[in-house]
């Protein structure tokens, strides 16, 4: 998965 | 991770574990929502879908696993602990679950990044979390009698999203990290519904009284 379409926040 | 993003997930844990605590140890959910809690589980559910496909740090999925689990656990404790049910007040928690979560499928559905199943209930869950918070609200204004325990809830998830709101500000200057228009938007909203609460709040901590809220 691309790092930016990550969602790292909760 | 800054000290924004991190503060804010300590009041949003602390907002749950002070529920929690209340919950379990003086067997009253008086003055919750039931309805607010199920829209949390909801949120969380449709949210953290993700723990199953990425992988972004322990730290992530442990928050995750708690706040799915504790949000469960808050509806399972009104709606089957024999003791706590009986204080759960259904006549007062009016507010319907459909009419927030209709709209809120429906703005998913036609505003959104990706239309891929896990992109639109993540987006949903963006925009149930920013309303989620209705009920308790109207449930404050309707009992007039805030027990401490509820009001800190309350204090502390309006801190949360606030500290987000910094977060997003400092990862933008720090990081020139953009999060997306509709998390902002959807962010605000959900901030500045606790703008009339916190003006009670501070005024009744001030003022050194029992909070409450006008009719």
């Amino acid at each position: 998965i691309d790092q930016k379409d990550q969602k790292d926040e909760l | 991770m800054n000290i924004f993003r991190l503060a804010g997930d300590m009041t949003h844990l602390a907002s749950v574990l002070v529920l929690l605590l209340k919950i379990h140890t003086i067997k009253s959910c008086a003055g919750v929502s039931l309805k607010t809690q199920e829209l949390y589980a909801l949120v969380f559910a449709t949210r953290y879908l993700d723990i199953f496909t990425d992988f972004i740090s322990v730290y992530n999925t442990v928050m995750k696993l708690i706040f799915l689990g504790s949000s469960f656990s808050i509806v399972w404790y009104i709606r089957r602990h024999k003791i706590v049910r009986r204080s759960y007040d259904k006549e007062q928690d009016t507010f319907r679950h459909y009419f927030l979560v209709l709209p809120c499928l429906l703005l998913a559905l036609l505003i959104h990044e990706k239309f891929t199943v896990k992109e639109l209930l993540w987006t949903f869950s963006i925009y149930l979390e920013a309303v989620a918070i209705l009920p308790q609200l109207v449930l404050l204004q309707r009992t007039r009698n805030i027990d401490n325990l509820t009001g800190q809830y309350v204090f502390l998830l309006g801190a949360y999203r606030s500290l987000y709101i910094l977060n997003w500000i400092y990862r933008y200057f720090t990081e020139r990290h953009f999060v997306h228009w509709i998390t902002w938007i959807a962010g605000l909203v959900q901030t500045l519904l606790y703008a009339d609460f916190f003006y009670y709040y501070f005024e009744s901590w001030k003022n050194n009284v029992k909070l409450q809220l006008p009719a």
